[in-house]
């Protein structure tokens, strides 16, 4: 589930 | 977005504009390493593949363009620019910087949240950036005493991924489902390799000294 959450940081 | 994750990309902004600044205005790279720029956007190239393939928002994409950007603008001018490559001192810049792109690539194979080549490659660039600063640090240490502009630099650059580390913990304790422990632990570990760095800082600023670093 974790590589789910989109890339949203920098 | 909050306000310790803005914070941060501020001062990570702050830190690059610190450092073309210098390069600018004084047209030289002396006491900045090259292989650290190198290993940056080396980092940048590798964690924003997916730059057009997954659309966050305007100012995610935007900052990812302009860390990729000016990454490779800096070692441009080093490597280039008569005036700037004139002034870089490759035999203090001798970290063998390559090991760590393979150190962290090899990691990026063991440790990822999936094994697909997306994810691989950001992990690679999360472990890359934790240890890039060191060949600038070796660089400092040898170069005995730092200009004001590229102390300035290695702090804000220092100081951005610990800002990012109060960021996770109010994602952790805010969002129910946020864990993100491979950029945790490698931001706490990159954090920890300018503590020498920080306390020297800090004591010239208390001292209004020069920044030196022991040898």
């Amino acid at each position: 589930p974790e590589a789910e959450q989109a890339k949203d940081e920098l | 977005m909050n306000i310790f994750r803005l914070a941060g990309d501020m001062t990570h902004l702050l830190s690059i504009l610190v450092l073309l600044l210098k390069i600018y205005a004084t047209k030289s790279c002396s006491g900045v390493s090259r292989k650290t720029q190198e290993l940056y956007a080396i980092v940048f190239l590798a964690r924003y593949l997916d730059l057009f393939t997954d659309f966050i928002s305007v100012y995610n994409t935007f900052m990812k363009i302009v860390f990729i950007a000016s990454s490779l603008a800096i070692v441009w001018c080093i490597r280039v620019h008569p005036m700037v490559k004139r002034s870089y001192d490759k035999d203090l810049d001798t970290f063998r910087h390559y090991l760590l792109v393979a150190a962290s690539f090899l990691l990026a194979l063991f440790l990822h949240e999936k094994f697909t080549f997306l994810e691989i490659f950001w992990a690679f660039s999360i472990y890359l950036e934790a240890v890039a600063i060191l060949p600038q640090l070796v660089l400092l240490q040898r170069s005995g005493n730092v200009d004001n502009l590229t102390g300035q630099y290695v702090f804000f650059l220092g100081a951005y991924r610990g800002l990012y580390i109060l960021n996770w913990i109010y994602r952790y304790l805010t969002e129910p489902r946020f864990t993100r422990w491979i950029a945790c632990v490698s931001g706490v570990v990159q954090t920890a390799l300018y503590a020498d760095f920080f306390y020297y800082y800090f004591i010239s600023w208390k001292n209004n000294s020069k920044l030196k670093l022991p040898a």
